[in-house]
């Protein structure tokens, strides 16, 4: 009996843009917090993989280890926190 | 529990912390009480101790600070990075740093502790009703003079019952104003404000003239967020305006429309359409106290905990009964070790006479059995005490410009012209032999170059090696209900302030009699010291209160201007 407004979204002067794409969140996410630097570091050849980043990150907030960004890990990006790295760099 | 590479940890436990400013969200005493909070949470569990020191360089040094702050660690707009703290150590080690684009609160909405009207400081309740009317937020209705209040209790018209709210008509922070209030209209680069602004600043923060030229007298302060202000946008400080108007529509509350992220803003002029002008609306905020006591367990030595209830958990949640998780406690405690001291164990019935001093640390001699009252009993002598070692003394006072430290028997002594450290032990009986092992207090009359000696309720005055005494403190003029004479002070000319307990007299030294009016409370006249204080002294010009470790210094216009250590700053361990 009422139709949802069209939603308009409005680029906000002085707002500190964050509409970045999932992905650029959890890159972003990862490097910020020391998961992702944290493999390079251990010497491994091999290239660095989001998938194991994910899961030291998923394991570190309690998550499911599914090395995949799926909804839980999402929401956990996005939740405020503390600035300290988790892994330390 | 985690700790950083190396057990990274402070290693004396007395650990100090400045608080370097403020955030304009919530008043300056709520945001002290919350720090001091937040280190109990971890002085509860350990043998640390956190004194706050108001000057120079502590372990600890906290700030508030917006996006790139200074370090290499930019904060992020509001929410997302809250706060970060760095590992002990030196510099900006062990420093903590909150994101002051955040809303800070005490975790469920505006904390407004109100000022002068009749309820004492007491806080805001919201809502209250006001003339039938139901506020959630301060208001200036009722007022002409457009001062914002509130009542603090749920119904004003019958408990008559209010305080006025933050406001910069009300009072400044920071600056060089000492808190005075804005004037409006006031000059700045010859341009004409009416309200605060954040003009000639980078880094956002809202400011006003405190006379109506700044240009002339340069004279400022911030101002204080009201309970209504938008936090971050572009208009940060200022309040919603209501109604709006937004991409044509009137809104008259705040909204979430045109945002993707659901977050709740308001226009903070009559058009946004217009204007452009917006700030985001206040919400539950985050709480000062838990974010704080997060980041103080960093700049103790923990990292961040994979435990979800646990404080040190990367992830913000707000608790309403916080308690600290048992794996907080074993990661502070691996590094510092349980809580010593008579907190820690239950007490005892009859309880012997060897029961630990009121403050044990590991500095204190342990084989020797301890009274719980102090005596003037005498006591044997060990040359071999190391005076850097003591964590309280029984005496302190100037003799012939020289700081002298009495305890058990032996006195050492500072030098006012050089650093090195004391001189001593030497031994009391020595020089004065008729003296008691312990002395509560001393002083050298400055006219006669007497010296009185306190000892219980006796006193000795010598002339060079004559003595005088003992004889009761009676004779002076004092009560016979004072146990002991904890503190002698020299005021003018003749005129010696003599204190114990709460109280002090001022004694007369030519007429060996106590003036009338007396005695005062000490902390009606020197404020901001503690009223137990166990040895008072004038040195260099300034007053010294001590007690335990620690000296509050007092200037001559009787401000505290500096706490220390006696241990590093008078003795010069």
């Amino acid at each position: 009996w009422s139709l949802p407004l069209k939603s308009v979204f409005v680029t906000f002067p002085g707002d500190i843009i964050k509409n970045m794409t999932d992905s650029e969140l959890a890159e972003s996410y990862l490097k910020k917090f020391g998961y992702m630097d944290t493999l390079q570091r251990s010497g491994f050849q091999s290239m660095v993989s989001t998938s194991k980043a994910l899961k030291r990150m998923q394991r570190q907030m309690g998550l499911e280890e599914t090395g995949e960004l799926d909804k839980s890990t999402l929401e956990a990006m996005k939740h405020p926190r503390c600035g300290v790295p988790d892994v330390a760099n | 529990y985690k700790t950083f590479d190396g057990d990274l940890k402070w290693d004396s436990h007395d650990v100090t912390y400045r608080i370097l400013n403020y955030s304009p969200d919530i008043q300056s005493s709520l945001t002290d009480d919350a720090f001091a909070r937040a280190f109990k949470v971890w002085s509860d569990v350990t043998p640390l101790t956190f004194t706050r020191l108001f000057d120079g360089t502590a372990d600890i040094m906290i700030s508030f600070g917006k996006a790139d702050h200074g370090d290499p660690y930019p904060f992020d707009g509001k929410d997302g990075l809250l706060a970060h703290a760095y590992p002990p150590g030196k510099g900006v080690q062990g420093d903590a740093h909150f994101d002051d684009d955040e809303y800070w609160t005490l975790g469920t909405g505006p904390v407004v502790k109100t000022l002068y009207g009749n309820a004492d400081g007491a806080m805001c309740h919201f809502p209250f009703t006001f003339e039938g009317k139901s506020y959630s937020t301060c208001t200036t209705d009722g007022r002409p003079d457009n001062l914002p209040w509130c009542a603090t209790t749920a119904d004003y018209s019958t408990d008559q019952k209010y305080g006025f709210c933050p406001s910069e008509l009300l009072y400044t922070f920071g600056g060089n104003a000492d808190g005075a209030k804005c004037v409006f209209p006031f000059i700045f680069l010859g341009e004409t404000y009416d309200s605060c602004t954040t003009e000639g600043r980078s880094d956002g923060y809202r400011w006003c003239a405190t006379t109506d030229n700044f240009d002339r007298d340069v004279k400022y302060g911030f101002c204080p967020s009201r309970d209504t202000a938008v936090t971050g946008g572009n208009s940060e400080g200022e309040p919603c305006h209501f109604p709006f108007e937004f991409l044509g529509k009137t809104y008259d509350s705040c909204t979430s429309e045109g945002r993707g992220d659901g977050k709740l803003w308001c226009s903070t002029t009559a058009s946004y359409d217009d204007d452009k002008k917006w700030g985001f609306c206040p919400d539950q905020g985050y709480s000062l106290f838990l974010v704080a006591a997060h980041e103080f367990g960093h700049a103790l030595g923990l990292d961040h905990s994979n435990i979800r209830d646990a404080l040190m958990y990367p992830m913000y949640s707000y608790v309403e009964d916080f308690s600290l998780h048992e794996d907080d406690i074993e990661g502070i405690q691996y590094l510092y070790g349980p809580k010593t001291g008579p907190t820690a164990f239950p007490p005892q019935p009859n309880t012997p006479t060897t029961v630990p001093y009121p403050d044990p640390d590991n500095t204190d001699p342990t084989n020797e059995p301890r009274p719980t009252e102090p005596t003037t009993t005498t006591r044997s002598v060990d040359p071999t005490k190391d005076a850097c070692k003591f964590t309280k003394f029984d005496a302190i006072t100037v003799i012939e410009g020289e700081l002298h430290f009495f305890k058990d028997g032996h006195y050492w002594k500072t030098s006012s012209s050089s650093d090195g450290g004391p001189t001593g032990p030497f031994s009391i009986s020595e020089r004065w032999p008729v003296l008691p092992a312990v002395i509560d207090s001393a002083f050298e009359d400055l006219l006669s170059r007497k010296l009185y000696f306190f000892s219980g309720t006796r006193f000795w005055v010598y002339t060079g090696q004559n003595v005088l005494g003992p004889r009761s403190i009676e004779k002076l003029g004092l009560p016979n209900s004072i146990q002991k004479v904890e503190g002698a002070l020299q005021r003018g000319r003749g005129k010696v302030l003599l204190f114990s307990g709460e109280n002090f007299w001022r004694l007369d030294v030519k007429g060996q009699n106590i003036d009338r009016g007396y005695p005062k409370y000490t902390d009606a006249v020197f404020g901001g010291i503690p009223n137990d204080a166990h040895d008072v002294f004038q040195y260099k010009g300034h007053v010294y209160f001590c007690r335990d470790r620690f000296y509050w210094r007092m200037n001559s216009r009787r401000q505290v201007d500096r706490v220390g250590y006696v241990k590093y700053d008078l003795l010069k361990c």
